[in-house]
């Protein structure tokens, strides 16, 4: 053990055993996830190579491997708990992403959430046993967060009870989704619903794409890798150009928006439904935001309690770098920042999981505040951890330029949560919206609750003040 | 400048109220020039993307209001009392460096005078020093192991420098002392001068 270390651990004030328990949620969760932590890291199978030292080949190949016995130890295991399922997953893959990310983290959450229960008897345990891997297809080539702008097309049939699926144009190509270029058979493909010639708007649909067995594309299927991108190098995020695919009417899920085999269309209660999905993976953004932002805090912080340099006073030892209030300014309110956002990211999973539930017993009354507060939260939170990476990686000088110090590594695989599920920006405008919705509510004289309830005591709290 | 401060700047509570007030004031600014476009233009589409800046930075102060409103909540559920004292050192670390770092927002607003936001960028500076023997401990309470974090800087040992030199060995650079590149394009090249 480093000496300055051992004496920064020995003069602390608190035990560092009991913060860790509050993290976790009491001292029996802390045992189990150790527990599931020790499973994945000393399993023999599950030891891998520095991926630092592979080709963006070598690294599909070696994730997809661990993807395969990662399913397979954890059936095997009988993890069954979701959060146990992302604590093994995580250690197994020791937090980079991997090829079946979206099959489940996107594609088994919709089944679960937006198919009938006949069709989540077809589909759940084939996916679940990964006969089928799944990805889950919305941004196009020329279309990203403006959902409402998606160019593939669905068009029913009634004489044969299917649906037609296209991409009319180039930019209506599905463009991103993980998974997609060349380790799923099935996309749950985002388009708009044509019956009779009238949009419908955007649904989801579970389309097939490569056979199975041959795992060949099907006919009338463009998939394949888009290519090297910033990291995520162990990931095969696809393209996917359908032509005239056709597809039965019981691949459309049908939970809330339905098709009757004579073309009759029946609408969700509410529009935000078709999102579902997309709004718990920016509920998750929130937690990942200070995961990461936690490691890289972590990392900053050990090293530079070792790394002497310089000195404060002349003739005197070089001082650890951490004592100079520069550092200090640059790691410490990170810090605190990673301790806020983790407490941010279990309100927002606990809100996800109660308003679910709320909404599987037919009130969809707080639907509206869960969109747009994980909309703000997600870009407010991976905004900051991203540049918080950063200040992290320049915290730690020369080195943290290192592929060694694990922070560039970091910084390339959280920053495309800015982007993904909802640009920044746009998540901020439609947080406004709901804002600016819930001021003129205040304003005639409604009492709000929730987060915003701040709004209706806006004219008695803002007072003139004297210049 | 001789006004008794509004806010006491260590009151957690206070604090929370303070973050509220500035959500609010840029809610109400937002909506305030929303109506100025609206007037202007008579398009809602334009005033509305005429307005975007100020949509954003609104939303920005709620989203930054209920984090600090969620971290002071969690502050009331701690029972160790040295656990809870160290967090909530964290907390007004939090919550004053925001306010420092977005002191033109609190002061357009009258929430602080310039002699509070004055007293706030000091406070700051005695956080760091309350934070800093504790530092390591806050970070090892994160629970990440070695494994996880692949971090040779990061390391719960501490014992970078080995480490640093033994991962550079690994290196596909280093599998051979003498790399091909040089008998292909070097070398012919020295033995032409």
């Amino acid at each position: 053990m480093n000496p300055d270390l051992r004496r920064e651990r020995e003069s602390a004030t608190f035990l560092t055993e009991s913060l860790t328990h509050l993290l976790d949620g009491g001292p029996e969760k802390t045992r189990r996830r150790r527990e599931i932590e020790s499973l994945a890291l000393n399993d023999p199978d599950l030891q891998h190579e520095d991926p630092n030292f592979m080709t963006y080949s070598e690294r599909y190949d070696a994730a997809v491997k661990k993807s395969s016995l990662m399913v397979k130890k954890i059936q095997e295991n009988a993890i069954s708990n979701p959060e146990e399922i992302i604590f093994f997953k995580r250690y197994v893959h020791r937090g980079w992403p991997e090829p079946l990310d979206l099959h489940l983290g996107m594609f088994l959450p919709t089944i679960l959430n937006q198919a009938t229960p006949e069709q989540q008897d077809r589909f759940f345990m084939p996916a679940w046993n990964l006969q089928i891997i799944g990805t889950y297809a919305q941004t196009e080539m020329g279309h990203g967060t403006f959902i409402r702008g998606l160019e593939t097309t669905a068009t029913y049939d009634p004489s044969t009870q299917e649906f037609v699926l296209n991409s009319p144009t180039v930019t209506s190509i599905k463009w991103w989704p993980g998974g997609l270029g060349k380790t799923s058979n099935h996309a749950i493909v985002l388009a708009q619903l044509y019956i009779q010639g009238q949009c419908k708007g955007l649904h989801a649909f579970i389309v097939p794409i490569r056979k199975m067995g041959t795992h060949e594309p099907l006919p009338g299927v463009i998939v394949g890798d888009i290519g090297p991108k910033f990291g995520y190098d162990q990931v095969d995020n696809g393209f996917l150009k359908l032509e005239n695919i056709r597809i039965p009417r019981e691949n459309m899920l049908m939970r809330y928006a339905k098709v009757m085999p004579d073309g009759t269309y029946l609408k969700p209660p509410s529009d935000k439904l078709t999102y579902g999905t997309m709004v718990f993976i920016r509920c998750m953004i929130v937690g990942e935001s200070a995961r990461v932002l936690s490691q890289a805090c972590t990392i900053a912080v050990r090293y530079s309690a070792v790394r002497h340099q310089s000195e404060l006073k002349p003739g005197a030892p070089e001082p650890q770098i951490l004592d100079y209030q520069t550092q200090q300014y640059k790691l410490f309110p990170l810090l605190a920042t990673a301790y806020a956002f983790r407490f941010v990211g279990n309100f927002m999973r606990d809100m996800y999981q109660r308003i679910t539930a709320d909404i599987n017993d037919g009130d969809y009354s707080q639907l509206p505040e869960l969109h747009s507060l994980s909309a703000g939260l997600k870009a407010f939170t991976s905004w900051v951890a991203t540049a918080g990476i950063e200040e992290c990686r320049m915290a730690c000088g020369g080195h943290g330029y290192s592929r060694s110090s694990g922070l560039p590594d970091i910084y390339v695989t959280f920053t495309p949560s800015c982007t993904y599920e909802g640009e920044n920006t746009v998540m901020m405008l439609q947080t406004a919206r709901y804002l600016f919705k819930s001021y003129s509510q205040a304003k005639s004289g409604q009492r709000l609750s929730g987060t915003v309830s701040y709004l209706s005591d806006l004219h008695s709290h803002i007072q003139p003040q004297q210049v | 400048a001789n006004r008794p401060p509004v806010i006491d700047i260590d009151d957690v509570s206070r604090l929370v109220e303070a973050y509220k007030l500035r959500a609010a004031s840029l809610v109400e600014g937002a909506a305030h020039n929303y109506h100025v476009e609206l007037g202007r233009r008579n398009s809602k589409e334009e005033a509305w993307n005429n307005t975007a800046i100020d949509l954003v930075r609104a939303s920005e102060a709620h989203c930054h209001y209920v984090v600090v409103k969620l971290f002071a909540a969690k502050l009331t559920e701690i029972t160790d009392i040295s656990v809870h004292d160290v967090l909530c050192t964290l907390f007004q670390l939090y919550a004053l460096y925001g306010i420092s770092k977005n002191s033109g927002d609190f002061l357009h607003a009258g929430i602080f005078n310039d002699q509070e936001i004055s007293q706030v960028q000091q406070r700051v500076k005695e956080l760091l020093t309350a934070v800093r023997p504790n530092a390591v401990a806050l970070v090892d309470a994160f629970d990440y192991p070695d494994a996880i974090l692949s971090s040779v800087l990061g390391r719960y040992d501490g014992n970078v420098y080995e480490h640093m030199f033994e991962w550079a060995k690994r290196s596909p650079l280093n599998k051979t002392e003498v790399h091909e590149s040089f008998y292909k394009y070097l070398k012919p090249l020295q033995s032409k001068l």
